[in-house]
């Protein structure tokens, strides 16, 4: 059984590190065993270094860089086993554009293999979708509708959606 | 597989009227403004699966989940969501040839109904078929608004649960 | 006692309301006293209406909702009695464009009587500063400058802020 | 009154040097990637007002605030904020004619300091000082990040309560 935890732990362990490396570029990232002789009588911490910064506890991380270590982690658990299907409400909500970016390429990345539905009012992030949906009210009621890609000219929740 | 439709009946903002949501495999976006409905999808997607904290649907009972009214319109009596899964690889055995349709409403008395392609079953029926294709109304491929920060605010206890309960 | 407490209740739910409308415009929000008779044995709940939408909990508002009501309480409260200054850390991420910019003019509209310290990514925000201070890492360590207007090209926070 | 000035030293990931913030009435927006130190600013203004609560500073232990050095630089051997608030209004009587200097230090074995116009003082003095300006460390003109949406989630008790300590 500790065999399985601890093959299920360094391959997570693997792909956290790639990932975090992806979202935050030049920056390490590691989740420690609190007791590694005896895993299962510690926990799981975790470790993030952004680029030229020395380590402080996660606590004191940015917002955003806790969105890039959590999205990190994740994807890292997706790699080791996929969900058919990911939902993801606005979790650019704290994330600068570069970053949005970053984390929309590794959304599309995973999205070969599974399905992502992702809410989000970030440009950057909806470019790279491969199926836009449009929410608004109608008659006070939620209208849903297909949006093409070439229709998207404004950032979106914009004034493009306010006309519709 | 995926999940190819999702069918809102008379549930939260969607009106007293069917409201059809297709889906594709890959990245789908779901953008408008602020109250259009948008976390109201994926609401009615938890709720269809099975989810039962009602807190993480924004209801304090699960009659809040049925469509209220407005100026013009009526309330609906009751709430339904469908959820159709792809079973071209026949991930589900017992419906080869068919599409997985997970079916969940609730009336206004409160009363709750589950079907699994049009038949009535329990809650534990469906879960089970959900655990074929490793899906839980309560895991974390669910990342609810406002809840990716918490993320990192795990226990280092939970987070080895967490990989614990994986294997 | 009583009368004071009410004096203050009835004016700030009276600038609640105003400021709400102009967040959410044709939008209807109150406070309501659980018990009227003696409002210190009950609480003080509050109601909020987006137009043309029946009352619903103040619960199933969606997270940009929430957020306006959020802004009228503390603006209308500022009203009442001012506090020589604000913070306000990213208090638009949960807002669509359009409601964005409705925020700012608010802010605006009572930069006259108070400081605004406001941090945020949003460009249709940060156009209404009087003041703009760029923060950024610099051999991975805080630096804060000055930021002219005419410089904002970007969306700040993109790529204008990367190059810097 | 408002704030002319902060200033930093050795605090959060202001470096062992001294960074001032010079700030105006009306409104000043901070702008920045992710990770620059934006929020950091604030919790140095909490800081130095005499806020308690080092969770709300991201901080398990004051020793957190003090610059931990970076790949070529040093740590800090201290952490220091000093906020100025105008006083041309005298709205602080027994600083005429100057302005508000409220500072505070922590150092690396956990020893804090508050000073007030360069004097030593308590901390109860500042805040004293600070009531006079309708100041609160705690107050509720502090919107932290990730807070905004709580305040909708206040019991009715609490915003009673908080209305009630208004007047
Ligand atoms: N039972 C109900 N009947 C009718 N309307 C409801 C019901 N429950 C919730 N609503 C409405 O749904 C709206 C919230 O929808 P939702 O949370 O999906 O918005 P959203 O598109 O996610 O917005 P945001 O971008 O701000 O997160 C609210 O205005 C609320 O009044
Ligand atoms: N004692 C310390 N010494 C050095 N760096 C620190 C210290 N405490 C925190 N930091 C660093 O400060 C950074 C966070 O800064 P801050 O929260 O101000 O960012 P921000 O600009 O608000 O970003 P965001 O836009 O994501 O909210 C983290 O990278 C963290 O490592
Ligand atoms: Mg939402
Ligand atoms: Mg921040």
């Amino acid at each position: 059984k500790t065999r399985q935890f601890m093959r299920a732990f360094n391959e997570i362990n693997l792909h956290f590190s790639e990932v975090f490396t992806k979202l935050s570029p030049g920056g390490i990232s590691k989740m420690i065993l609190e007791n590694p002789a005896k895993p299962f009588e510690g926990g799981i911490v975790i470790e993030a270094r952004p680029r030229g910064k020395k380590i402080t506890s996660i606590e004191s991380l940015s917002g955003g860089e806790k969105t890039l270590v959590a999205l990190s982690f994740i994807f890292a658990v997706e790699h080791f086993q996929p969900s058919p299907f990911y939902v993801m409400d606005e979790i650019d909500a704290a994330l600068d554009g570069p970053n949005v970016h970053r984390v929309s390429m590794v959304i599309k990345e995973f999205a070969t293999s599974s399905q992502f539905i992702v809410i989000s009012h970030r440009e950057e992030n909806i470019v790279n979708a491969d199926k836009i949906y449009g929410v608004s009210m109608k008659d006070s009621i939620t209208d849903v509708f297909s949006i093409k890609m070439e229709e998207m000219e404004v950032a979106p929740g914009d004034k493009s959606m306010e006309d519709m | 597989t995926y999940i190819k439709e999702i069918i809102f009946k008379g549930f939260k903002s969607f009106g007293d009227q069917v409201v059809s949501v297709k889906l594709d495999k890959g990245f789908t976006a779901i953008i408008g403004p602020n109250g259009s409905g948008k976390s109201n999808i994926i609401d009615g997607l938890c709720f269809s699966l099975g989810r039962l904290s009602k807190k993480t649907m924004r209801a304090e009972n699960l009659k809040d989940l049925i469509f209220v009214g407005t100026k013009t319109k009526k309330p609906a009596s009751s709430a339904e969501v469908t959820v159709i899964f792809d079973n071209s690889q026949n991930l589900f055995p017992g419906f080869t040839g068919q599409d997985l349709m997970i079916s969940r409403e609730v009336n206004d008395k409160g009363k709750g109904t589950y079907r699994l392609n049009g038949t009535r079953c329990t809650r534990e029926e469906i879960l089970l078929k959900l655990a074929l294709a490793n899906v839980d109304p309560d895991g974390f491929n669910f990342i609810l608004q406002g809840k990716i920060v918490e993320l990192t605010h795990m226990s280092p206890e939970d987070r080895r649960i967490f990989i614990e309960e994986l294997v």
